[in-house]
C-alpha cells in the first residue's frame, strides 16, 4: 500500500535529521538497532547535543525550531569533533 | 579551536584561487578572496600573498558534488563550502560548492562572507556557538562594507597565533545577551504583536507565546538595512513600521521594506537643523506620534500627516522627566520611554511616570 501522507513526511524528517547528524555531529551511520545500549537513543543524544550547540531548548525531540536550524544554509564542517 | 590545536607553523602564508565560478566576474571573485584574508591578516600577526601557478599553502576552488576528499557537496543551499585544518596538501585548503548562487551582495550567498568564515577553519578554527560569530555554522549576511570581524572571532584566531602587530589592537562587535543588565537599546518597536529591541547589528524579537528571546541580525530579515537603527515605531492601523537612521527613514508593510524608501526625514516635516531622530511612538488612541531628539520632542499628525505646530517641546514639560530618550513603544496604552540601562513607564492619562524598571525588564531573565 502506499504509505500514508504523514508517514512518508515523517519519515523523510527523520531521514533529514539523522543525515544532518551524521554530517555535523558525528552520530555513527551504522547504529545497529542490536547495538543500542540501554540507555538513550543515540540519535537522541546527538539531537540534544545540536540543540544545546544552537542555545535551543533541548528536548531532544526534532521539534519545529530544530528542523527551522537545521534547514539553514550552513558550512560543510561539523560543529563537533575534529572534520579530518 | 580545532581539537589538537593543529596551526601554522609560518605567519607568511601563501593563497592560490584554483577555479573561477561562471556566477561572478572573475576580479569580483579576486576581490571577496582578498578581503577575506584581509579580516584575519587585520586582527594577528599573519600574511596572506597570493600566489598563481604553483602550490600554495591555501588552494581556494569550486567544485561539484563528490570531488574525492570524502566530503560530497549536496547541490543548491544546504552545505555551502567547507575547508580543511592547518597542514600539509589539502590541508587548509577551501572548497565552495559550485551549484550556490555565490554573489557580491546580499542575494543568493556572499563569497566574502563564506570565505572569510571557511578561512577560520583553514587557520585552525572550528565552530562557536556565538550566534554572531563569523565562525557560527549557518550563514548569515551582512553587508561586507559594514563587516566586522566579532570579538569572539578575534579571541579565539589570537589565541593561536598571537595579537597583530597593529600599534592599536582591533576589537569587535559583541552579540548582546538579552539578561546582561548593562544591555542598552539603539530603537524598540511592535511589529505585529511582537516587540523588536534593535542593537547594532541585532534584533531582538520577544513574541508574547515564545519564552526565549530570539536574536538575529537585522539583515537575515531586511538585507538592505543598514545596522545601527536609531528610531523606530508601528502606525498599527497602516500596518507599517517606520525606521530611522541619521536624516533617512524606511517604511515596512508588514515584513517588506517599502520600494522607494528610504527618503529624508525632512520629508516629514523636520527643519533642516535636525540631523537624526533619538526614538518615536504611535501613540495608538490619538494617533499621533512623538518623536524625541536631543532633549525635545515632536508631535506628528499621521491623519494630516505634518508635524503639529508649537513643536518641538522640551521632554520634561510634557513626560515630565529631564532625559535623553534612546527608544520608545507603546504597550497596553503605556509609553515606555528608555534612557540606558533605566526605562519608565509613562501614562499618557495622569500625564505622568508611574514607575521605573530596568531596560531589560521585557525578556524572562
Amino acid at each position: 500500500f502506499p504509505v500514508a501522507p504523514e508517514a512518508e513526511d515523517e519519515r523523510k524528517t527523520l531521514q533529514f535529521v539523522e543525515s544532518y547528524l551524521q554530517n555535523f555531529y558525528s552520530l555513527q551511520r551504522d547504529h545497529q538497532p542490536h547495538l543500542r545500549n540501554k540507555g538513550e537513543n543515540p540519535l537522541a543524544t546527538k539531537l540534544k547535543e545540536m540543540q544545546a550547540f544552537f542555545g535551543l531548548q533541548v528536548t531532544g525531540k526534532p521539534d519545529p525550531e530544530t528542523l527551522e536550524m537545521m534547514k539553514k544554509p550552513r558550512c560543510g564542517i561539523p560543529d563537533v569533533e575534529q572534520y579530518v | 579551536i580545532t581539537t589538537g590545536n593543529p596551526k601554522w607553523k609560518k605567519n607568511n602564508l601563501t593563497y592560490r584561487i584554483l577555479n573561477y565560478t561562471p556566477k561572478m566576474r572573475r576580479a569580483d571573485v579576486d576581490a571577496a578572496i582578498r578581503k577575506a584574508f584581509s579580516v584575519w591578516s587585520n586582527v594577528t600577526p599573519l600574511t596572506f600573498q597570493k600566489v598563481e601557478d604553483k602550490e600554495a599553502d591555501i588552494m581556494l576552488s569550486f567544485a561539484y558534488r563528490d570531488h574525492y576528499d570524502n566530503s560530497p557537496f549536496d547541490g543548491p543551499n544546504g552545505q555551502l563550502a567547507h575547508a580543511f585544518q592547518p597542514g600539509e596538501g589539502i590541508g587548509g585548503d577551501v572548497h565552495f560548492d559550485e551549484e550556490e548562487a555565490w554573489t557580491k551582495d546580499g542575494r543568493g550567498y556572499n563569497l566574502f562572507i563564506v570565505t572569510a568564515h571557511e578561512l577560520g577553519h583553514s587557520l585552525g578554527l572550528s565552530h562557536s556557538n556565538d550566534p554572531g560569530a563569523l565562525m557560527y555554522p549557518t550563514y548569515s549576511y551582512t553587508d561586507p562594507k559594514e563587516f566586522l570581524l566579532p570579538q569572539d572571532d578575534i579571541d579565539g584566531i589570537q589565541a593561536i597565533y598571537g595579537r597583530s602587530n597593529a600599534a592599536v589592537q582591533p576589537t569587535g562587535p559583541i552579540t548582546p545577551q538579552a539578561c546582561d543588565p548593562n544591555l542598552t537599546f539603539d530603537a524598540i518597536t511592535t511589529l505585529r504583536g511582537e516587540i523588536i529591541f534593535f542593537k547594532g547589528r541585532y534584533m531582538l524579537r520577544r513574541h508574547p507565546e515564545r519564552i526565549e528571546t530570539e536574536i538575529n541580525f537585522i539583515s537575515l530579515f531586511w538585507p538592505t538595512l543598514p545596522s545601527g537603527i536609531q528610531a523606530a515605531y508601528e502606525n498599527v492601523e497602516r500596518d507599517e513600521v517606520l525606521l530611522f537612521k541619521e536624516d533617512k527613514y524606511w517604511v515596512l508593510n508588514g515584513y517588506n521594506i517599502v520600494p522607494g524608501y528610504p527618503k529624508q526625514i525632512y520629508h516629514l516635516g523636520f527643519p533642516k537643523t535636525v540631523k537624526r531622530v533619538n526614538a518615536a511612538y504611535n501613540d495608538e488612541t490619538t494617533g499621533k506620534t512623538y518623536f524625541f531628539t536631543a532633549d525635545r520632542y515632536w508631535r506628528y499628525d499621521e491623519k494630516k500627516k505634518s508635524m503639529d505646530h508649537g513643536y518641538p517641546r522640551k521632554i520634561v514639560s510634557h513626560f515630565g522627566k529631564k532625559i535623553r530618550v534612546d527608544a520608545a513603544f507603546q504597550e497596553n496604552g503605556y509609553v515606555y520611554l528608555f534612557h540606558g540601562k533605566t526605562q519608565f513607564q509613562f501614562d499618557p492619562h495622569a500625564k505622568q511616570i508611574v514607575r521605573e524598571m530596568e531596560s531589560i525588564s521585557w525578556f524572562r531573565c
